[in-house]
């Protein structure tokens, strides 16, 4: 039997939303050691992997070595329509079920069950690599997602240019060129603080349309990181409640090459 | 122009 109490129900309610706009169906890989999460999007341009250590959880049970619970997004994301913010979120499937019920309840005064039919889904073995990235840029989530969305009206690609003092990103499209500049900024309150590492400097360009799809996991962390390197995906990691210790929402993007 | 590429051989030989 798999069971897991989650008191922050919203969490997960988050997580997927940053995960149905890239992929229909998903494997939930269920261990002793938590869940984990690993798809591609239909085109292959981008892999998301998702890591639940069991600390996210107020209870976590699973029996048996390894549980696969395949979901369709869709019909999750429906689900959790039903669960509010405060509401914790109980997860519960039978060894050879072929549900997963989903409980949302807030104290004892209202309590919502539903059941989801699991689907039988192929999943490709996908690995990845432990990575060393030229440059390392943490920076708050909401800036992130701001720079995306104002980019996205200027054209579809965005270059990123990490340099030792701060990251670039522009775009060139038809009605002009711009870019943001954000310097590396150590010593400031939390919130806005921006922290760009670099060993050595990296330009690359990558689709707006995916960007902006990796920015609806940006109410999971403060911060984002982003990690680039010149053969490499470039790497950008939403730490649950940004302690690493819970886990991870990571999204992989192949970068765009000039033909 | 810019091509797309993409990933799916990064991550099947890892």
């Amino acid at each position: 039997m798999f069971e897991a109490v989650l008191s922050n129900g919203s969490t997960l309610k988050k997580i997927f939303e940053g995960i149905k706009d890239l992929c229909t169906d998903v494997n939930f890989d269920v261990s002793s050691e938590g869940i984990k999460l690993q798809a591609m999007d239909s085109s292959h341009v981008s892999l998301v992997s998702l890591e639940l250590h069991t600390d996210v959880f107020e209870q976590f049970r699973c029996d048996r070595d390894s549980m696969t619970l395949g979901l369709n997004m869709k019909s999750v994301t429906q689900i959790f329509k039903i669960c509010g913010n405060d509401d914790s979120v109980t997860m519960r499937a039978e060894d050879e079920g072929e549900t997963l019920e989903f409980t949302f309840e807030k104290g004892e005064d209202r309590v919502s069950t539903f059941e989801l039919k699991l689907m039988d889904i192929d999943s490709e073995h996908l690995g990845i690599p432990d990575t060393e990235y030229q440059c390392n840029v943490k920076l708050p989530c909401s800036e992130y997602q701001r720079i995306c969305r104002d980019m996205a009206g200027f054209g579809d690609n965005m270059t990123i240019d990490c340099q030792k003092g701060g990251v670039t990103f522009s775009v060139d499209g038809e009605v002009g060129k711009g870019k943001i500049f954000l310097k590396h900024q150590p010593n400031v309150e939390e919130k806005h603080k921006v922290i760009v590492t670099v060993k050595e400097g990296v330009e690359l360009d990558f689709a707006l349309r995916y960007l902006n799809n990796f920015a609806k996991a940006a109410p999971l962390s403060d911060h984002v990181q982003l990690g680039l390197n010149s053969d490499t995906p470039l790497s950008v990691r939403f730490d649950i409640e940004d302690k690493a210790t819970l886990g991870s929402l990571k999204f992989f993007l192949a970068p765009k090459i000039k033909e | 122009g810019m091509k797309q590429s993409n990933l799916y051989a990064f991550f099947k030989a890892a």
